[in-house]
């Protein structure tokens, strides 16, 4: 899955998502990636978020617009991200999801649900500071 | 300096967040700019789990989700469980420019997307076709069946409700950490 966020130099927001869901799944199964407010939401007035993991858990709690919704009560991005995964750690210990988030100033962050074979989520930036591209990495809590 | 414009992407998809870059700097909006950056993972089938070829359901069909929304006016396009349409997150932003509506499903999104002018095609490859026989070959595991019979665990389907449900446990089978995602 691809989740993404694009903010114009004039401060409007668009997130998106594109995924071919997970392997094996029954067929019909949509996961969290088209749902508005799982997979991404984007609002000019607070800032964007897109998730990316077991989309079957993730929908249930709503990530992205979570994540929004942290950040327009003065939550930094990476706050906002981290606290979202914290609240679906509490009832699925072993979920796998990650997320990322970007507040309508342009500063952004990433959170990531921690498991064995899961501590570091890579994720793609690129702003007016930079010549080109840049992957950073976030530890997962 | 202020750092907007701003592009950003889950996973090290690279050319994805370029492509998107490049959008804004021509004069693109961000409603294109996410379009045409994730329609770059479509097209190159980022870790197998965007696009055609990967991820095959239980009848070695890939289906594709995708959704586009706009943080100015609040409008959404999405499509759900799209069949045999390669570009979904294109599909999606057609939903939000030609309807009202803001999630199109299945079948009938795939009639929505040829109405738009989308190809209708497969979406198999030989590399989905393979993992789907791979998976028939090892008794249909993992599955997301819970409660059935013949056991889930143990043998494909078709599966059936036991006549007397019993309760498992979680709702949410442990399916490993890194099997099933989105």
């Amino acid at each position: 899955t691809i989740g993404m966020i694009a903010i114009h130099k004039t401060g409007h927001t668009a997130a998106g998502t594109s995924t071919n869901g997970i392997k094996f799944k029954i067929h019909g199964r949509i996961g969290d990636s088209p749902i508005p407010g799982a997979g991404a939401y984007a609002d000019d007035t607070a800032g964007a978020a897109a998730a990316t993991g077991d989309g079957d858990i993730l929908m249930r709690f709503l990530p992205s617009y979570q994540a929004v919704e942290y950040m327009r009560g003065g939550e930094s991005p990476t706050t906002a991200c981290q606290k979202v995964i914290s609240r679906i750690q509490k009832y699925f210990p072993k979920f796998f999801g990650a997320v990322i988030c970007a507040n309508v100033t342009g500063s952004y962050g990433a959170a990531c649900n921690k498991l064995p074979e899961f501590t570091q989520f890579r994720f793609m930036v690129y702003n007016s500071l930079m010549e080109q591209p840049v992957e950073e990495k976030v530890d997962c809590i | 300096a202020r750092p907007l414009p701003l592009v950003l992407n889950t996973w090290p998809f690279r050319n994805a967040t370029e492509t998107a870059w490049k959008m804004l700097m021509c004069g693109g909006s961000a409603l294109d700019a996410v379009e045409t950056g994730c329609a770059v993972c479509e097209r190159e089938q980022c870790d197998g789990t965007v696009g055609f070829g990967g991820s095959p359901d239980e009848f070695g069909e890939t289906t594709l989700d995708a959704m586009i929304m706009d943080g100015t006016t609040m409008n959404v396009g999405a499509v759900g469980d799209l069949r045999r349409i390669k570009n979904a997150i294109g599909v999606a932003r057609k939903v939000l420019e030609h309807t009202t509506h803001t999630l199109l499903a299945g079948e009938s999104a795939t009639k929505f997307a040829e109405s738009m002018g989308f190809v209708n095609e497969d979406l198999s490859t030989d590399t989905s076709r393979a993992l789907h026989a791979d998976w028939l070959a090892r008794n249909c595991q993992p599955n997301y069946w819970r409660n059935v019979i013949p056991d889930a665990s143990k043998y494909c389907g078709p599966y059936k409700p036991p006549s007397i449900l019993k309760q498992d446990g979680s709702a949410y089978g442990e399916t490993g950490a890194h099997y099933g995602h989105d």
